[in-house]
């Protein structure tokens, strides 16, 4: 038996809008201690790698692992009937080809559930190795989104060069060119609006935009965005 | 596609 229930359905929503453009379908795998999901995207150029803590439900319960594979347009479109304060609870039988999701409004007078078929998935042992960066810059989710939606009206592709200094962000293409640099706060007031970088040695590197937008929709998830880099590898 | 190859074999061999 699987039952994870959150007292907010918008917890899932924000989640499920962070990975559904990345992933057509995706396995959830639930075991004791949560729920993992890790998938390369549509196109095999990204990693998503999630995780929901046991202990992030209000009620968690999962008595034998289960590999739940789900079609995310189905599910979207079943929290889509969610409201945002709408209790939420995921519910699975052993070994069932079912995952049934319920929805109670705070006021208890409005009841709803749906049942989606689930899937078999081929499933790959993915993982993002533990890499020593050569700069970890973290930055307010909202402006990194930001950044990223506004160059990328300049080009395809966005540089991004890290010192000790600041950030800066770069694109061009044939309306012109972009750059915005951002310094390392001086002072950590408040936490969720400071630009910390930790640098081993600067470095230099272009990414897509098509992703790091893709990358931006896990904005309303958290204030602040961690970006990991070194040459040749993944950000 | 080499670059597509690489960052796959760079997530499976974790």
């Amino acid at each position: 038996m699987f039952e994870a229930r959150l007292n907010a359905s918008n917890v899932l929503k924000k989640v499920l809008d962070a990975i559904k453009d990345l992933l057509n379908e995706a396995t959830f795998d639930c075991s004791d201690s949560g729920i993992q999901l890790q998938a390369m995207d549509n196109s095999h150029v990204s990693l998503v790698s999630l995780s929901l803590r046991s202990d992030g439900f209000d009620k968690y319960r999962c008595d034998r692992n289960l590999s739940m594979g789900m079609n995310l347009a189905n599910m979207a479109k079943i929290m889509k009937c969610a409201n945002n304060d709408d209790t939420l609870t995921m519910k699975a039988q052993d070994n069932a080809d079912t995952v049934t999701f319920m929805f109670e409004s705070q006021n208890q007078e409005k009841v709803s559930d749906y049942e989606m078929k689930l899937m078999n998935l081929d499933q790959e042992h993915l993982g993002i190795p533990e890499t020593d960066y050569a700069c970890v810059v973290r930055m307010p989710a909202m402006e990194f989104a930001r950044i990223c939606r506004d160059l990328s009206q300049f080009g395809e592709s966005v540089v991004i060069s890290c010192t000790k200094e600041g950030v800066k962000f770069s694109a061009s293409g044939d309306a012109g060119s972009a750059n915005i640099k951002l310094a390392q706060t001086s002072t950590i007031d408040k936490e969720d609006e400071s630009v910390i970088i930790e640098m081993q040695e600067p470095v230099t590197l272009t990414f897509a935009c098509r992703y790091l937008n893709s990358f931006t929709k896990a904005t309303p998830l958290c204030n602040q965005v961690q970006l990991s880099m070194s040459a040749d590898v993944p950000l | 596609d080499v670059d597509q190859l690489k960052i796959e074999q760079y997530y499976k061999f974790n």
